[in-house]
């Protein structure tokens, strides 16, 4: 099997300020895979939370005009992740 | 043919295999090593026993790479083994701990799911069993202990990156680590497991906001502990019970250790906050154990002194 690559997919930090961004973020669920880095899971996410995850480039675009259009404060972490993969190599053998 | 393993380095699993044996060739007074299962891909489960090997004494077990993905956490473990051995005799500290106290280490808890994460998908986080009904491969290991297993509706799925497995416990790996610890009951007095990320101390319960009898105990001794590791590089770790402090997980290794009696328990959740996440550089390897040392050094000096 070939390894799995992940370029330019993309870690989302996003604020959830109210029950309403909390669900938009659920909503996204049910219709794009997110990879949760913090929480662990959907399930987990709650109000006034800090959530990031993992996702394609595919949808990288759909995730972000949703969040601005409910006013959702989000950052970009990675916008690259398989570079970041690569980068994280930063130690010459000795 | 493996390449040369380095603690400034993240290495693969047979880099670490290896290393294992070197631990032993090089302490052979200090470092034994016990195979204490295998997992579902057949590869085994060590752990490092640190310390004088006549008698019995107190003991702090630890266990790194539970999440596969989280490859900080085994190189700290390694990070540990390496500075305990190599300290003792010269500083008065580890001198003092090891001529007192056994350190069990299981460098990595999901070897199966290490090996996937270098090999095939570094995102990975699960073991490598196959599920029943399903395609989707592996299970939480950290949602499979036998603590509140099923009290969370949403981790019955095989798909779901924290699905808590068929049953508790029915994992190779969980299996031989709950084994290993019920056997050493006795003797072990502190539990800690390293995560990553977010910069956090955790302690009991996951399970539910009650506080354990403890609490203010623990509470101190985390305090204290990341007080200790800021101490190095200024570096910020928030400290609590896991519900409150993330939020309410069931089935977890520190939960699971804590109600079988041991009262000491605690969680890592090394660096970094965010920014590389899982993908922490190598660069920061160093920086990270040393300072998380300081505060698992602590912990130890603290079990010597206030556990019988």
């Amino acid at each position: 099997i070939a390894p799995v690559h992940f370029d330019r997919e993309k870690v989302f930090r996003v604020k959830l300020q109210n029950e309403k961004h909390a669900s938009v973020l659920k909503n996204l669920t049910q219709s794009i895979e997110l990879d949760f880095w913090y929480p662990d899971a959907i399930h987990d996410i709650a109000v006034n939370m800090t959530v990031d995850f993992r996702v394609s480039e595919k949808e990288s675009q759909t995730i972000q005009s949703t969040l601005e259009q409910h006013k959702i404060h989000y950052e970009i972490l990675i916008h690259d992740l398989q570079e970041e993969i690569e980068k994280q190599f930063d130690v010459k053998d000795e | 043919i493996a390449g040369r393993h380095s603690y400034a380095k993240y290495n693969d699993w047979d880099k670490i295999v290896s290393w294992t044996e070197k631990m032993l060739e090089k302490h052979p007074e200090m470092v034994s090593r016990i195979k204490i299962g295998s997992t579902v891909e057949d590869n085994p489960l060590y752990v490092l026993k640190i310390g004088k090997k006549d008698g019995e004494r107190k003991a702090i077990f630890m266990d790194c790479g539970i999440h596969a993905r989280e490859w900080i956490s085994p190189a700290f473990c390694q990070w540990f083994v390496y500075q305990a051995t190599k300290s003792y005799g010269k500083n008065k500290i580890m001198t003092k701990l090891l001529d007192r106290m056994n350190f069990y280490v299981l460098p990595v808890f999901n070897v199966d799911g290490y090996i996937w994460s270098w090999t095939q998908d570094r995102m990975w986080r699960k073991n490598r069993s196959r599920n029943q009904n399903s395609t989707c491969i592996g299970t939480d290991l950290n949602r499979n202990f036998d603590v509140s297993w099923d009290s969370s509706p949403n981790t019955n799925k095989p798909c779901l990156n924290v699905y808590r497995g068929p049953a508790p416990e029915s994992e190779k790996e969980t299996k031989a680590v709950t084994n290993f610890i019920r056997s050493h009951l006795n003797s072990i007095k502190a539990y800690i497991t390293f995560h990553s990320y977010s910069q956090m101390l955790l302690i009991p319960y996951g399970y539910t906001f009650k506080l354990p009898p403890n609490h203010q105990d623990l509470l101190k001794v985390a305090r204290i502990a990341t007080d200790a590791l800021s101490t190095r590089y200024e570096t910020r770790y928030i400290y609590g019970p896991i519900a409150s402090t993330i939020y309410k997980t069931s089935g977890s290794s520190l939960d699971w250790v804590y109600d079988l009696g041991i009262k000491h328990t605690f969680a890592f959740e090394l660096r970094d906050k965010g920014k590389s996440g899982f993908l922490l550089p190598e660069s920061r390897i160093k920086p990270t154990c040393k300072e998380t040392m300081l505060s698992v050094k602590f912990i130890a000096k603290y079990i010597l002194k206030n556990t019988s």
